[in-house]
């Protein structure tokens, strides 16, 4: 469940 | 003391500010230079199945959805939530978020709004079948851009927006309720220190629930669009997308 809205919240900000 | 204060408030307004200009998307000069459809590329989006128009509307909505989780993360935090918190916020706000950024890229001169290269009307998505939708969302960008708000202004009441304490599902509503009163007391100092009208406050809150219709209704749409092409929303509309709003 909301595995890319995890993933985009875990990347590190550019 | 006041002084604290007001320090402590210009200091939230601006890192605010710098992440909202850091992750807008577009930046008003850029789309000054931009002209409007022709009749003949409105054409070309009205003969659009609604299928094909559906999974257009959904990858640009899902583009804009990035920009607005990472304008989440530079929030000040925004990141020392829970990650289930983190979640439910994006999840209720950041379609919130993209109305709100709307009035940014609306041009209310003539009613269109940037779109997929160019300025477009409301025409443009009548293949969609939700001329009601599509309405009430231009009414509502036209209603900000009335209020003539900076950037500064944008950003706080976005952040606003986002760090909703009244959200279902959250965790630690006590932490959100914080940091939204913190983003709030920031936004009304920005207000009174930009002189704007005592008013202006009391109707940005006006906006919230405009806000929270028209994502209901966008809710409806979409569940209305499936029950007709489930196949389309399963194979074709951006994974971001369904996770935000068509999961089962």
């Amino acid at each position: 469940k909301h595995k890319i809205l995890h993933q985009l919240l875990q990347n590190s900000t550019s | 003391s006041p002084t604290a204060t007001t320090a402590a408030h210009d200091h939230l307004a601006q890192i605010i500010s710098k992440s909202h200009l850091e992750t807008c998307q577009y930046l008003r000069e850029e789309l000054q230079e931009m002209s409007c459809f022709l009749q003949e590329e409105v054409e070309k989006f009205q003969n659009k199945p609604q299928e094909a128009m559906w999974q257009l509307c959904a990858v640009k909505i899902t583009d804009a959805i990035q920009y607005v989780v990472e304008f989440a993360k530079r929030i000040d935090g925004f990141m020392n939530l829970c990650q289930n918190d983190q979640i439910v916020l994006l999840k209720a706000g950041s379609l919130e978020v993209i109305l709100v950024r709307m009035c940014r890229v609306f041009d209310p001169q003539n009613n269109t709004v940037y779109f997929d290269g160019k300025f477009a009307g409301p025409d443009v998505f009548k293949s969609l079948g939700c001329d009601d939708l599509i309405a009430s969302v231009f009414d509502f960008a036209k209603s900000m851009c009335s209020l003539h708000l900076e950037e500064e202004e944008i950003a706080l009441f976005s952040a606003s927006v986002l760090l909703s304490a009244d959200r279902s599902w959250l965790r630690d509503k006590l932490q959100v309720e914080r940091l939204q009163q913190k983003t709030e007391s920031a936004l009304q100092h920005v207000l009174q220190k930009n002189h704007r009208d005592d008013g202006l406050f009391e109707k940005l809150r006006t906006k919230v629930s405009a806000l929270r219709s028209l994502c209901a209704l966008h809710s409806q749409k979409l569940s209305a669009f499936r029950a007709v092409y489930p196949d389309t929303v399963r194979t074709l509309f951006p994974p971001l997308y369904k996770e935000l709003f068509a999961a089962d």
